[in-house]
Formats: structure tokens, sequence, C-alpha cells
């Protein structure tokens, strides 16, 4: 089972065309195993991404290095899917 | 096991099977208009089920409705169980529905990546493609929103394996994609072709593959948008409404794409809600209002597509 302690989802808001190139270029680094559940497109939409734990460091680190503003959406991912199965689990009953 | 659509929790989300089981307890307890249908099997043998709400007639035009593509997005498959249920229980009382469904048939397909689903359910919740096996490569699965034959393998899809937005080795090489290409062409009558993705509240119409206007643009634009203030009414839910490539980004090989390209003039992919905060792990209190509000958008479509047969 795939779980995801740790990870957090990030809602990034660029403000510019800039931004957002500066966001795909990000996408196309694959050892940082992102996951762009909205893909970057226009400054109009936010950008949402997991962040595998032992990502996270890199990328805030570059988000803050070119002014490029984002909020954690999920803190920690693992929880929520905890919660999520627990759901599930009360439903069933 | 959960028996009869009455005891059946539709603001829960539900295992695969628990979900088929609720499709046979519509079928069965709206015999009268409800069929189901097996269009074909998944990569892994899975059946794909398609509800079918008819009131009788032969070759009658018929509406699409799809939901669950990507597999992750458990609001859509979840929404489409409990649309299924609304059409069902709503004929004979909802004159629009009535109607409609005297003219034209509906076709519901809640899971159309069930081997995704099954994934999500059991080995990893942020699992989005198809599960197919490439000869030579090295990861699983095709993006099956890039596998359609609509400008297949162009900008906005990866040509990488592993990549969540894998196009595959050629268009329809998925088989949860080409059941319903043959579906469509074989039924030869579809005049709706209507996707449900979630989140980020848009409601788009062709194209993705490329960034020129449908000849039908200014008819789906003014419909999208009557269909996304119909959404809005309920619980203030505000849709953006565009084409994909103006909404988001140029995206090759989707469904609606092809759809359009292939005669079926109202094509339009839902993205829907998010509360802000979870993104597609919307939480089961949501399903509800979501599904409410969404069937909104679709009857306002719908209805304006048994008004304007072509």
């Amino acid at each position: 089972l795939e779980t995801f302690v740790g990870h957090q989802v990030l809602r990034i808001k660029a403000s510019n065309e800039e931004q957002i190139k500066q966001l795909q270029l990000l996408e196309a680094l694959e050892h940082l195993q992102l996951d762009f559940w909205l893909n970057p497109s226009t400054p109009a939409l936010p950008v949402d991404v997991r962040i595998p734990f032992n990502s996270l460091q890199a990328v805030k680190v570059f988000l803050e290095s070119n002014n490029i503003e984002y909020s954690i959406l999920i803190e920690d991912l693992q929880v929520v899917l905890d919660e999520e199965k627990q759901d599930m689990a009360r439903s069933q009953q | 096991r959960e028996r009869g659509s009455n005891t059946f929790n539709y603001g829960a989300y539900h295992s695969l099977a628990a979900i088929y089981e609720e499709l046979d307890n519509i079928a069965q307890e709206h015999s009268s208009i409800v069929s189901k249908l097996k269009i074909g099997e998944s990569y892994e043998k899975r059946p794909l089920y398609v509800l079918k709400f008819s009131t009788g007639g032969t070759n009658r035009p018929a509406i699409w409705i799809d939901a669950g593509i990507h597999s992750r997005e458990w609001v859509t498959q979840a929404s489409a169980v409990w649309i299924a249920n609304k059409i069902a229980s709503d004929y004979g009382s909802d004159p629009s529905i009535t109607s409609l469904l005297k003219k034209m048939d509906i076709f519901l397909l809640a899971v159309t990546n069930p081997d995704g689903y099954e994934f999500t359910q059991t080995k990893n919740r942020m699992w989005r493609k198809t599960r197919s096996k490439i000869q030579g490569s090295l990861c699983v699965g095709v993006d099956p929103n890039r596998n359609w034959d609509a400008g297949f393998g162009g900008p906005g899809a990866s040509n990488n394996p592993c990549s969540d937005s894998y196009h595959g080795p050629n268009a329809n090489s998925e088989v949860e994609v080409k059941s319903i290409v043959d579906f469509i062409k074989n039924h030869g009558n579809t005049v709706a072709f209507l996707t449900l993705h979630s989140y980020s509240q848009l409601l788009m119409y062709p194209y993705g593959y490329k960034c020129t206007k449908p000849a039908d643009y200014a008819e789906l634009d003014t419909l999208g948008r009557a269909a996304a203030s119909s959404v809005r009414s309920l619980y203030g839910t505000a849709y953006k409404v565009g084409s994909i490539c103006s909404t988001i980004y140029q995206a090759s090989g989707g469904s609606i794409d092809w759809s359009y390209d292939y005669g079926i003039k109202y094509s339009f992919a839902f993205e829907l809600r998010d509360t802000g905060s979870y993104g597609f792990l919307l939480p089961a209190s949501q399903i509800i209002p979501t599904a409410e509000e969404t069937w909104l958008g679709l009857k306002t479509i719908m209805e304006h597509v048994r008004d304007n047969t072509y």
C-alpha cells in the first residue's frame, strides 16, 4: 500500500506568466516526483501540487527565492486519507 | 452487503463492488425505464457497466454521460451514482426528465476506469491513469483522457510512460476508451457527450488539442454559461466557462474533442467543485451537494439538447 506520510499539497498562486513558466520548469524535474493536481496554466487559476516529504524543502526554497506565493492546502496528506478511510468504514457500518 | 437503493448511502464513498451492486439495484427497482448494459471490459477484465434510461422506441437520439475516467476523482463516480438514482426516481414526476425520456435515451457510465478506481481503493489513493502494462515500459498506465483520437500525441500530453499524462502508444490503446468509442459508433445517434471530472469548477467545451474556436462556439458558450448559472443557483458554486484551451491549457487526446469532431455537437466536460482545501479529495459530506448542483447543470444542457435536436 502506497502511503503519503509527510506529503504536503501546496496551492501556488503565480502572479504572472513568467512565474507560470517557472512552475512549468518545476513540473519537468522528474526527480522531485511532484504530482500536479492542477497544472500550471494561467495566473488566473491556482496550481495545486502534491510534494513528497523529501522534496518539500527544495520546492519551498525554490518558490520563496522566486517570490512565488503559496499556501498549504493539505498539511499532511496521509492524515486526510486516514480520515477518508475511517469515513468509509463508518458508512459501511 | 448493501441491499436496495433506499438503504444505499449516496453521501459516502463506496468500493467498486458496492457501486456495481447499487447500479443493479437502480436497474431492478426502475426496470421499466432502466437497464444495465455491459459495453466491454477493462484491461484487468472488470466489466464496464452502462445504465440505459429509455422509454422504448428504436435508435432514439441519445445523451452520453461518463464519470471517473481519472480514477482518483472519487466525487465524480459518487455523483454519477446519485444522478442515476435521480433520473430513475424523477421520471414520471419531473416534467423535464419525463419529456426528455419520451424523446431520447440517456446512457450513464458511472465508473469509466474501474481498474484505476480499484487501485485507488486498495493500493494507491493518488492513482489517476488506467492500469495497462505496456510492453517494455517501466511504468504502468495511460492517462485515459489523453488517449482519444483527437490531436493524439500533440501538446499537453506526455510521451513518457511514467508521466501522469502519458498518452499511450496509440489512440484508443486503452480498452476502456476503445469500448466507449465502439459503443458510440455502433449506436450511431448520440447527440450529446458529457464527462465528469473534478476539480476546480470549470465547464468546458472543445477544443483542447488546438486553440481555435469550434464551429458551434457561440451556442456552446451560451449553453455552457446557462448550465454554469444553474449549478450556481443551488449553493453558489461558481464555475468558469470556456474552451479547454482557453480555460486551462492545450491538452491533446481528450474525450470531448473526439466526440465533437465525431459530430456530437453538445460535448462538455465538467470539473466539479472543490471546497478550496481538499482538491479532488473532497470529503464525503460534500458528495450530495456536489451531485445536486451538478445535476442542475446537466439538466440545463439536456433540456437544450431535447429541444434542439440536429
